[in-house]
């Protein structure tokens, strides 16, 4: 049976899709059956991944809203193992028209519970907002991973963030847990990245990862390439820390 | 009759919030009486300006849900000509809450009105989102600036901003202009910043400021501190391009 992890926090660009993308794709390389799918309206994880968002004939917007199937969305991506439900422009207006929807904030719960049997991991990408789309995939999920940019703007949104995690464990999903917090865009040279990692780990304990990701220019420019930092640069520091993440990330699911 | 101008844009983390507070404070210190609007619930430029969120008796909350005036949730800076309307998270609910209220994008509009007559400029810093909140600012506002990143994930979001912009001016505020991007995070060593700065210029012509804001680890350092740059370190390259910036945004009123 499969986990489904969502990438969430409401700061914007934090390097949610990054690791999203890349955390699935190192994944897929060792040997794991990955699904990525995309709720975020802008659609970084589809064209991270070098789908075309304007090509679509169905996307995650169809699951939401005309009750199409998960399985019907589904898209090959340039790695084996790894396969994507897209995400375009359509989503836009969801937050507005799943206000007036019948259980609304279970609907992606309920697409996604058969595709556990078909991939070993199923990670949902969420938008820089606490609305129902990040709402369905906190209902949808086992658990959540925070990616934490080492800036000040981003630890004052971790409370409201943590606050919204209590809500959903006590009312929506009770089994829902915290895979972890990621530490991204670390630059050990900037003092400000060494003071938030000392505040972050001692405050969240062992719910931190041990694996941090480098600030490195390289994701940027993989990313305008469509690929995952894997398919375009190997030997970069990044492109380790993310394959080590997905160690840490096996790992854990064994000892939980 | 001062003007009022949206910060905006859904892409997260690409200096909307950093742009608001900087530009806001560098015009307050060239002599205009200048009032910042925080709309986004996690109300970044509240506490970059040095508020206590959780001290707040009224916020923007109060006016978009219970018809407080505006005048009456201003609050002082330690900047003088520069006012602050606080946000806190009360404001998540918000896009839940003002989605069966009556005229709902007009509201924001309203309650501005009577601030032209008190301010040289009013500016309103935008959530990560196309919602009603944003939707509220684009109907106040006579123009927006959308601070872009030079990066390949905020390309993408700008043909659906600009469609966002064609729409809200074809149907809810018919002389809404853009008053310009802003390139932001700008690193002259890196290719991909002088590659996605040439296509801008090509593409948006003069509807590009000049002026761009560089890479400046100074200005999160400042952010910690509740500091707009200028407070914090006036001599670092960041404050100046502000400074810059905000002496081209006068000349393009004076010329408009
Ligand atoms: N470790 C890193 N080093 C350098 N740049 C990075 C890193 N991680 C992400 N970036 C860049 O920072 C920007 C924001 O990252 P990303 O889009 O993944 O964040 P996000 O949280 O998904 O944003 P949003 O809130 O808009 O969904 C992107 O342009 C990306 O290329
Ligand atoms: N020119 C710059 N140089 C270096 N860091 C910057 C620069 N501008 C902004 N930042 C940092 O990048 C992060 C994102 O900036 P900011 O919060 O202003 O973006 P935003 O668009 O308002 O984000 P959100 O979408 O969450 O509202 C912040 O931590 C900020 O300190
Ligand atoms: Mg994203
Ligand atoms: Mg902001």
């Amino acid at each position: 049976m499969g986990i489904i992890i969502s990438i969430v926090n409401q700061k914007g660009g934090v390097g949610k899709t990054t690791t999203a993308v890349n955390l699935a794709a190192g994944l897929a390389i060792l040997g794991k059956k990955v699904l990525l799918i995309d709720i975020d309206p802008q659609g970084n994880a589809t064209s991270g991944l070098g789908i075309n968002k304007d090509k679509l004939e169905k996307s995650i917007y169809n699951v939401f809203i005309d009750n199409t199937n998960l399985e019907n969305t589904i898209k090959i991506t340039d790695i084996d193992n790894l396969f994507i439900v897209p995400a375009n422009n359509d989503l836009i207006g969801a937050n507005v028209e799943l206000h007036n929807v019948e259980q609304r904030e279970k609907i992606l719960h309920n697409k996604t519970e058969r595709a556990r049997y078909k991939f070993d991991y199923i990670f949902i990408d969420c938008p820089p907002s606490l609305g129902y789309l990040t709402l369905n995939a906190l209902v949808a999920s086992d658990s959540f991973l925070v990616p934490l940019q080492c800036e000040f703007f981003a630890m004052e949104g971790l409370a409201q963030l943590i606050n919204t995690f209590n809500l959903v464990r006590d009312r929506l999903n009770q089994n829902l847990y915290i895979e972890g917090i990621l530490l991204t865009m670390f630059d050990k040279d900037k003092h400000i990245s060494i003071e938030i990692e000392k505040e972050v780990r001692e405050h969240f304990k062992d719910k931190v990862f041990k694996t941090t990701i480098p600030r490195d220019i390289k994701l940027t420019e993989a990313q305008s390439f469509g690929k995952p930092i894997m398919l375009y640069n190997m030997i970069t520091k990044a492109s380790t820390s993310y394959l080590q993440l997905s160690k840490e990330v096996i790992t854990n699911a064994k000892t939980s």
